[in-house]
């Protein structure tokens, strides 16, 4: 029994043992970012790790902080995001960003974008963590094309650089708008982006045990109505489209556009510690996203061990092996449009890849067997 | 002129709030996001060094001297960095306009420059600044409500320009009643 998800809760469901922490030797890291102008205060994190961290060796306190912290409250998703990622990737380096504020008081404004200013850094550090969390994302159609297959490009540049990066899928399920008078799913963007991997929501079966997961009514999930669908997602979409008994309307969707999430994790009834406050029942696909971003981080661990290059972007890959290594989630569906037509119901998961859950949330033994070789 | 984002939302978003015109003398920072080259060969590359068929997946690859499986920074930025008549055009562009405190990346493919907003509003015609307060943190921005165009020269060497139309965005991480079960929880 339990009573919420703490660092336990996911390290008994996903398989890691209290060995299964980083080493202390390599030069292996990771990061989160998030731009809502959020802080997180090192003491929270103590805090946190001091009630739930008691059973793995873990870090207390970040390496390395991209942006100014400010001195006002923390907020609970710069909270959340470290200190899962410190629970999942244990005793890893572990950078935050965080932007700072937008007016630094002297009439001059950081007009900036906070995303835009993370891509430059991106584009200015030639050493970075090789793993990036990042709960970002905004409707496809509030964004200009150009900014959009701008964005895409920088994401090349990360991964041929090596680097993995993992966007939330949102959480607003299918998401809804009407074009025209006629209602539309409503794709996202980062998560719709052909080289990012994008995580979306799972739930307990039974909220207050460790059992299977089911579809958390909130994981986003969909076609992108921008980008074509990459060459290596074609089989594994193909078949869902061909199999699944509760498609939408096409006229819903974007069939061949880039379908998203790849994969997720548990989303729902968190614990955070926030401003030295527990916290529970905190729910998000920012949550799922570095709890498997600091799985993979334990994979570098284990590859850079073995003389290995880091794992970089990890889609093509995780499409040939067509979800090995990972729970697959088959029950449930996410929410949609609020209508007679479709009655709130998107996309429903199913055997192998669902545009809900992708191919399902890590198995970390069986996940790093997969992984572990280049 | 032209328009690099006509398709760019610019509806002001739940909870931002006009504060009204930007005084003319404020300083706004903005990114200039500059054409890049040789994007094709980004993308096979990507593709060799991630998709476990392609036949130098994994493979130890020797760039310009360095061994290895993937590309440093150096190496993306000599492969993507703008066309010197790209980085000359626009140069000359903010210069004229008054722009100070430029600065570049590594992969000189973007530019944050400083300007106030009179020069600003000279320079992308058809923007006009605005000041909003808004989001959980009372966040202060400048943005500009109205589409922003570029003279036709630099169509070939600006994809778009940051920091006019796009708001910083809010969380969407919610706190669930906590669930009921029929079992009695001991």
């Amino acid at each position: 029994l339990h009573l919420g998800v703490t660092p336990s809760v996911i390290r008994e469901r996903y398989n890691l043992t209290a060995q299964d922490v980083g080493s202390g030797t390599t030069n292996n890291s990771q990061a989160c970012a998030q731009f809502l102008e959020q802080y997180f205060h090192n003491s929270d994190l103590a805090e946190f790790m001091r009630l739930f961290g008691g059973k793995f060796a873990h870090q207390a306190s970040v390496a390395h902080v991209v942006g100014k912290q400010g001195r006002g409250r923390a907020g609970i998703e710069a909270s959340l995001d470290v200190e899962y990622l410190m629970s999942t990737g244990a005793n890893i380096s572990t950078w935050v960003y965080s932007n700072p504020g937008t007016a630094d008081g002297t009439g001059r404004h950081e007009s900036q974008e906070p995303f835009l200013q993370w891509l430059l850094l991106l584009s200015n550090q030639s050493a970075l963590p090789y793993v990036h969390t990042v709960s970002y994302g905004d409707d496809e159609d509030s964004l200009s094309t150009a900014y959009m297959q701008r964005v895409n490009t920088e994401f090349m540049k990360a991964a041929a650089r090596g680097l993995t990066l993992l966007f939330a899928s949102g959480d607003s399920g299918a998401g809804c708008w009407s074009v025209s008078g006629r209602h539309q799913f409503r794709p996202s963007f980062p998560a719709s982006s052909p080289y990012v991997t994008t995580v979306g929501g799972t739930s307990f079966q039974n909220p207050f045990r460790v059992t299977n997961e089911v579809v958390d009514y909130i994981s986003g999930g969909g076609f992108s109505n921008v980008f074509p669908q990459p060459s290596y997602q074609e089989e594994a979409v193909t078949q869902y489209l061909n199999s699944s008994p509760h498609l939408p309307p096409s006229s819903y969707f974007n069939a061949t556009g880039r379908a998203y999430p790849d994969v997720a994790a548990l989303s729902d009834g968190y614990w955070v510690v926030s401003n030295n406050v527990p916290i529970p029942w905190v729910s998000g696909t920012s949550a799922s996203t570095p709890v498997f971003g600091g799985l993979l981080s334990l994979i570098n661990e284990h590859r850079i061990l073995s003389g290995h290059p880091p794992l970089g972007f990890l889609n093509p890959r995780l499409y040939k092996q067509r979800g090995a290594g990972l729970f697959d989630v088959t029950h449930g569906c996410h929410e949609s449009c609020l209508n007679e037509e479709v009655q709130g119901e998107g996309f429903c998961s199913g055997p192998g890849w669902d545009p809900v859950t992708g191919w399902g949330t890590p198995n970390f033994p069986a996940l790093l067997k997969t992984l572990i070789n280049p | 002129s032209y328009s690099p984002e006509p398709d760019q939302q610019r509806t002001l978003p739940p909870g931002w709030v006009s504060l009204g015109r930007a005084d003319p003398e404020e300083e706004l920072s903005l990114t200039f996001a500059l054409r890049q080259q040789n994007l094709e060969r980004l993308s096979e590359l990507v593709l060799a060094v991630s998709d476990p068929v392609s036949p130098r997946y994994g493979a130890c690859w020797d760039w310009g001297g360095i061994w290895g499986k993937y590309l440093t920074l150096e190496d993306v930025a000599e492969l993507v960095q703008p066309s010197t008549l790209t980085l000359r055009t626009v140069q000359k562009w903010l210069l004229a306009a008054g722009a100070r405190n430029c600065h570049s990346v590594i992969t000189q493919d973007f530019l944050i420059c400083w300007l106030s907003v009179r020069q600003a509003e000279l320079l992308l015609s058809g923007a006009e600044f605005h000041r909003y307060v808004g989001g959980p943190a009372e966040t202060h921005v400048v943005r500009s409500p109205h589409p922003y165009q570029l003279p036709k020269a630099l169509a070939p060497h600006v994809d778009f320009v940051g920091g006019l139309h796009r708001f910083p965005p809010t969380s969407s991480l919610r706190q669930r009643p906590k669930p009921q079960v029929a079992e009695a929880v001991g």
